[in-house]
């Protein structure tokens, strides 16, 4: 305690002024934390690629329709958006691809969540971008299967099953909104994306392995309401 | 509301700015580059009791007529934010995954007495 300082509103010692900021520091840490459910700091974060976070903003800017349907983190400036359902916290999560297991007809892909998000948020919406590099002539069949753990994390059950016809390259969309609100129960959240083409036509997607083609998932997603205590 | 100087004893916001890398976590946290964890100090006399703007309410006015009717009865008074504003983040999460939330109610932009 300082010399003979006194708090003014409550006459409690007053901290030096060193230990004061030592203690409102450590206090900003927790409340950050607190706030976003986050037990501690997340160690070291391996950003991704600038070239790929660049084509995934890029994405996500040329498919404005309106601002309001784009993600909160490309909207212009830092500062908060009024948005419906305001006053309970939302989040935009921009998530990219780790490749898995491939092979010369299939390609696996994951994506993981953090377990605190998956727990205390309703997902929203959530979609997934994929590029296709030059299918060969005509339209290219792809199968395109959502995979989740099964409970026990052991095996992967089909959540869905899409089939396309690639025409041409470029970026397509798919709403995996369902796939992703199923993985909420489980340990470490991950949703598995697996790739199918027909074996003498090569995988539309294999061809471009380059950074600012990889597929990312973007998912918005609010706290859930704490429980409503009924009254007896 | 009122910003506290060096010296100021009635109630007031203390700015108190954290830098995220004076903290390390510049890392993790893309944006903002700090946090405006700005609080409230200060005396409360009754006098400055819910001074109509400072923190008026309608709880501010039935404890006015308390204080009017008997001194004795009167409560405390106490310094406490009447304004503040979300706290937005870009962050990587533990999966290296990049969110954006809005923190509500994280700065205080003014204070003022019950």
């Amino acid at each position: 305690a300082a010399r003979g300082e006194r708090c003014p509103a409550c006459g409690v010692a007053a901290l030096a002024p060193g230990t004061q900021r030592d203690v409102l520091l450590a206090l900003a840490k927790q409340s950050i934390l607190t706030k976003l459910r986050l037990p501690a700091r997340p160690s070291a974060p391996q950003p991704p690629a600038r070239g790929a976070l660049l084509a995934a903003l890029r994405r996500l800017r040329e498919q404005r329709s309106d601002t309001a349907a784009l993600p909160g983190m490309l909207r212009d400036g830092p500062g908060p958006h009024p948005r419906p359902g305001m006053g309970l916290q939302e989040y935009e999560i921009l998530s990219f691809a780790e490749s898995g297991s491939s092979t010369s007809r299939t390609v696996h892909l994951h994506f993981r969540f953090s377990r605190e998000l998956a727990r205390s948020t309703e997902i929203l919406q959530a979609t997934l971008y994929l590029f296709w590099a030059a299918p060969s002539p005509g339209a290219q069949p792809v199968t395109i299967r959502l995979l989740r753990p099964d409970p026990a994390g052991t095996n992967t059950t089909v959540a869905s099953e899409t089939r396309l016809e690639v025409q041409r390259p470029g970026w397509t969309t798919l709403d995996v909104g369902p796939a992703v609100r199923s993985l909420s129960g489980q340990e470490s959240p991950r949703l598995t994306v697996e790739l199918e083409v027909l074996e003498d036509c090569g995988s539309p997607l294999l061809a471009d392995h380059s950074d600012s083609h990889r597929p990312f998932v973007v998912a918005q997603a609010r706290a859930r309401t704490p429980h409503r205590v009924r009254r007896r | 509301g009122v910003d506290c100087g060096a010296d100021s004893r009635m109630c007031c916001r203390q700015e108190f700015f954290v830098d995220f890398k004076e903290i390390g976590w510049e890392d993790w946290i893309i944006q903002p580059e700090g946090y405006h964890m700005n609080y409230c100090a200060g005396l409360c006399p009754l006098h400055m009791a819910g001074i109509p703007g400072l923190a008026a309410s309608f709880h501010t006015a039935v404890l006015n007529r308390i204080k009017a009717a008997s001194a004795a009865a009167a409560v405390d008074s106490c310094c406490v934010p009447t304004q503040r504003r979300p706290l937005s983040l870009l962050y990587y999460d533990r999966d290296s995954n990049i969110v954006k939330t809005d923190i509500p109610d994280m700065i205080v932009d003014s204070c003022g007495c019950t």
